[in-house]
């Protein structure tokens, strides 16, 4: 996955992430594909949550799983989930809930808790910092101010890192693929520096979400495991997805 | 050191946006789910429309699990033993699964190990 968070100079921010997912999961030698991923694609849905008839926040989802992956509460903030690869992986968190132990969240419940009841983008920030988890994760964080906008990098019992947006500083984007930021990317899986360079290019400026989806575009950001392109604005929970093919010349990852 | 240049790398797209062309496969359906309903009527309507689709991708995890384990043990334990997991869960998701697995006609225990794929993948 990668997971971008950019703010322009008026302070609007934008949030956006492509949705790999499907790696090892059979190669599709006819269609040169994943298959899960190809399978995936008919199923990806945009959902608006309401209360009372009122939209209580937006999503885009695989029809059948019931947490979230992408989502965005109206005028409040914008969430994306990352997954992070660990030796304490999640397989630990569910033999430990076997065991009894259950005082730990479900990845994918966290996220739809936060997106239901949580008040603010601090509130959000808070639960998904601080809340006892069963695997490890990066959750991508953007609100409606100025500055609002971080990658918590997560293990299962910590928020090892917090990454914010700090236009002062010239940090006028987060962005996130599948590792942690102060290490180099694995050589065979790097998004990161390629997406990096194609935000640098764009300048804050020019940022929009036409052209964070031009950064989305660029292989090897976009790949055979992309599944759908999400691009969310906080003003209205503003919320668009878009099915994705990387044609052949296409990285499987 | 000297980086061989990703072999699948490309100059930065521009102008991608609307998307069309060979990278658009197309756009995506748009449902409301009422949490004024029961947590186990919630999901009906979307599961009417996509329990064809989502049959398909949990055969498809089930045929890979079969090639690793043919004896079928591990599916047979997913379907009868898995589903009493759903009980640990916190409401209202708990009862969320049991309607999904209701409507779409799809063994719970399968529809919870969907739902727990990210923890049992972060390895």
């Amino acid at each position: 996955c990668t997971s971008i968070v950019a703010e322009d100079k008026t302070g609007k921010l934008y949030h956006a992430r492509n949705l790999d997912f499907g790696l090892f999961l059979g190669w599709d030698v006819k269609n040169n594909s994943w298959t899960i991923t190809r399978e995936l694609k008919p199923i990806v849905v945009n959902l608006d949550f309401q209360r009372n008839n009122k939209t209580v926040f937006r999503s885009t989802n695989f029809a059948g799983y019931i947490g979230m992956v992408s989502g965005v509460k109206p005028d409040l903030f914008t969430l994306t989930m990352n997954e992070r690869f660990s030796l304490d992986g999640g397989y630990i968190g569910i033999f430990e809930w076997f065991l009894g132990r259950r005082d730990g969240m479900w990845m994918g419940f966290l996220t739809r808790t936060v997106l239901e009841n949580a008040t603010s983008y601090q509130d959000a920030k808070d639960k998904l910092a601080k809340t006892r988890l069963l695997a490890p994760a990066y959750f991508i964080l953007g609100g409606k101010n100025s500055g609002e906008g971080c990658v918590i990098t997560r293990s299962r019992t910590a928020a090892l890192d917090i990454w914010d947006l700090d236009t002062k500083k010239g940090t006028w984007y987060v962005l996130e693929t599948n590792y942690d930021r102060w290490k180099p990317p694995l050589v065979l899986d790097n998004r990161r520096t390629p997406a990096m360079k194609c935000l640098n290019q764009t300048t804050q400026e020019n940022v929009s979400l036409p052209t964070i989806y031009d950064v989305l575009s660029t292989k090897p950001v976009l790949n055979k495991l992309t599944v759908c392109t999400t691009l969310m604005e906080v003003s209205n929970g503003h919320t668009e997805t878009y099915l994705r093919e990387c044609p052949d010349p296409c990285s499987p990852w | 050191i000297v980086w061989a240049p990703d072999p699948y790398g490309e100059e930065c797209r521009s102008k991608t946006y609307p998307p069309s062309g060979p990278t658009f496969k197309g756009n995506v359906p748009t449902y409301v789910i009422n949490l004024d309903l029961p947590p186990s009527k919630r999901w009906d309507n979307l599961m009417h429309d996509k329990k064809t689709e989502l049959k398909t991708v949990v055969q498809n995890i089930k045929d890979i699990v079969n090639t690793f384990f043919p004896s079928g043990k591990v599916v047979d334990i997913v379907d009868n033993k898995i589903a009493h997991l759903t009980a640990t869960l916190p409401y209202p998701f708990n009862e969320e699964l049991q309607g999904i697995a209701n409507s779409s006609g799809i063994p719970l225990g399968e529809i919870v190990i969907f739902n727990i794929f990210y923890e049992i993948f972060t390895v």
